[in-house]
């Protein structure tokens, strides 16, 4: 919901702002995973260490609608529009270049919000399982969500049976935005 | 005097998420 780059700002003001703006949308995904039916069932340790890895994929699936791939601009929160070339200036071409990507392949597919919803529950539970103790219990979650998320969009598209599959396809994409960008993206903490 | 601590966003992220946990105990 934050304005990015107002002229008079410095770079170090504009990060600044950035990164408190991003406090509130972590917090939102930890009450989302809170929500997924079965989450709260894993150790806490295990929930902490999905949301660790998994967060910044499903940030980047919310935050797709706020991508313009046709107009190349993205909309904050609060109707405020900026065009690629002026986000460009604040040094994270790669990161919007391939966030553009991802959002008009997403985009393409025409997902209702909750079958959006129920693919980021996918998405969180697909992450890294490096820091997982009870894999299984991850392992068996996943599988329920992934076969939730089967069911909810066949029984819609009965004879569409390419959306699936393409959908599942933008996992490895979402894990390679995450491992490109989220360590190299410098966020600012106020102590 | 606002003190600056300049991290990668995984770590941001993950500095928000356990703080929150840890709130919620």
């Amino acid at each position: 919901s934050c304005p990015v780059a107002p002229a008079s700002r410095s770079s170090q003001e504009v990060w600044e702002s950035f990164s408190q703006c991003f406090t509130p949308a972590v917090k939102e995904v930890v009450e989302f995973a809170k929500s997924i039916p079965g989450f709260q069932t894993l150790s806490q340790h295990d929930q902490v260490m999905l949301l660790k890895s998994g967060t910044f994929q499903v940030l980047m699936v919310r935050f797709c609608s706020l991508f313009d791939p046709k107009e190349r601009t993205v909309t904050f929160l609060n109707g405020q529009t900026y065009s690629l070339a002026s986000l460009r200036a604040l040094g994270m071409s790669s990161l919007l270049d391939a966030m553009f990507d991802f959002s008009e392949k997403l985009g393409s597919l025409g997902l209702e919000p909750d079958e959006m919803a129920l693919f980021m529950a996918v998405v969180l539970v697909s992450a890294d399982r490096s820091g997982i103790v009870e894999v299984g219990a991850v392992e068996l979650l996943q599988e329920n969500l992934i076969k939730a998320l089967r069911s909810l969009i066949t029984s819609r598209r009965p004879d569409d049976s390419t959306l699936f599959p393409k959908l599942l396809l933008r996992l490895p994409d979402l894990r390679t935005l995450n491992n490109q960008h989220s360590d190299k993206l410098l966020a600012f903490r106020i102590d | 005097p606002k003190t600056h601590r300049v991290m990668t966003l995984a770590d941001h992220i993950s500095h928000i998420i356990t703080q929150d946990f840890a709130r919620n105990q």
